[in-house]
């Protein structure tokens, strides 16, 4: 089982899109995936079609209050293959009510333990800022995906974002790795996108997904129909790009 | 004094884009306007060229610790009539440390009273949630101006950050009013954007700005050079769009 978070805490870059479609392309392949949604914002669980009064029963919030174990908030995505613990806007106050529990940045690494060895992959959507709930989605993950939109801005948060890996590396998960950066939103016709693209190639080289996300509008329709790209419009470029970071992916870590 | 909070817990939905352009284009008529980068990603501090080494110095965590006053800590944007409160990383801090204070809610709004009579409009950019920053800008502002990009996601939020506006209402800050919706990265050839701006026409009639900002990639190159895009390209749809929403602004709350 490898437990991937997707972060950055820059906002709009991608993280919702890749987790709910990468995950749909892994689950294509036939490997249990869960997606969690560790974000208030709950763009994944919406996306996904999940309507917000079955959220509000069943969610994140509800495992890390204690009052439901992880194994009994889990639903079906409506994709075989994948499951969703999902999100709630509850989880707002779980941030200031975190601060004062003992070893509150491992609360989500203990909750995923109870889930070993059902899935083979689990995927963390995190919320735009470096606070306890991405802290904690940093400590229960083996590895991390930085979604990166081919902009200036994407590209100055990266080296805060870094910084963050590090102090969670040196002092609350030493094993936590760089899955890789993903170039999202890619626009072939723009210089910034090219720009872009050509310095994190140079200053994080090894570290770059080969797979780029071009900007898609189908990417962007699907959440509006409860769905990923990959069942919303299968030929579409979006779902042949993320299908194509499943793969990458896989034959690194060797499928089963 | 006006002092208008720029905030949308969505992620990337061009709220730095509307602090910088917007901000620009009230300089532009000659009005003294000062923005502030409550957000510790500091995207309207490097968007206007600020070194990281000058945001270090003076930057507006070291107003909320007290080391400093305001008015020491504003610098120079580059632009006439257009003054800068700089972020930096250490803002990151602040949303923990500030739990505690007593007040904590209103830190932000007594920092800006020591500035009244010096600008004609404030404009606060917020980071991507609903913590202790965004609230204390809530508190701090008359009004509120919401950028919604044209996608489904960020039409989802819309209700949780209406919720949060009454409880800062209730609770805070009485006399907090709503600005407007902007759309904003509006893109007619697709049904997305078409979509969203109706249904946003539809649920928040009134409150939508008549000023439209369509996808315009200048917008995206303008902050890689540290400029407003109305100095990066005065001729672009982006600058003009943004002297339109300025020129819709003003005219209702009556320039001197
Ligand atoms: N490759 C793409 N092409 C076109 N649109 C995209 C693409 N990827 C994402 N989008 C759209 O861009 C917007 C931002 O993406 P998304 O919400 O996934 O980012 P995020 O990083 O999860 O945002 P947040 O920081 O708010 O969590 C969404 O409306 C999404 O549908
Ligand atoms: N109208 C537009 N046309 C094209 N690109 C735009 C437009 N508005 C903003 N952008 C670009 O889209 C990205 C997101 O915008 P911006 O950073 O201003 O959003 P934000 O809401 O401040 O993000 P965050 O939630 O991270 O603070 C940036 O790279 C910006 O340059
Ligand atoms: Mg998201
Ligand atoms: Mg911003």
């Amino acid at each position: 089982m490898r437990i991937i978070a997707i972060a950055n805490q820059k906002g709009g870059v991608g993280k919702t899109t890749t987790a709910i479609n990468l995950g749909a392309a892994l689950a294509q392949r036939e490997l249990p995936t869960l997606l969690v949604d560790v974000d208030p914002q709950a763009n994944t669980t919406s996306g996904l079609g999940l309507e917000r009064a079955a959220a509000r029963e069943r969610n994140l919030y509800r495992a890390i209050c204690g009052t439901a174990s992880v194994a009994n908030l889990v639903v079906d995505s409506g994709v075989p293959h994948l499951r969703l613990l999902p999100s709630h806007a509850d989880l707002i106050g779980a941030e200031v009510e975190l601060v004062q529990q003992l070893a509150r940045e491992r609360i989500l690494k203990r909750l995923l333990e109870d889930l070993s060895g059902q899935y083979r992959y689990i995927l963390l959507d995190c919320p735009p800022s470096l606070g306890l709930l991405t802290v904690n989605a940093l400590t229960a993950a083996h590895s991390l995906i930085i979604p990166l939109q081919c902009e200036y801005y994407a590209l100055e948060g990266l080296a805060q974002l870094l910084k963050t890996v590090k102090l969670i590396r040196d002092n609350l998960n030493p094993g936590l790795e760089i899955e890789g950066v993903l170039l999202t939103m890619y626009d072939a016709r723009t210089n910034i996108s090219e720009q872009v693209a050509r310095e994190v190639r140079e200053h994080f080289r090894g570290y770059v997904f080969n797979t780029v996300i071009p900007r898609n509008v189908r990417l962007a329709e699907a959440p509006s129909h409860g769905k990923p790209v990959l069942t919303y419009d299968p030929s579409s470029v979006g779902s042949r790009s993320y299908a194509a970071l499943a793969e990458e992916l896989v034959g690194r870590n060797g499928a089963p």
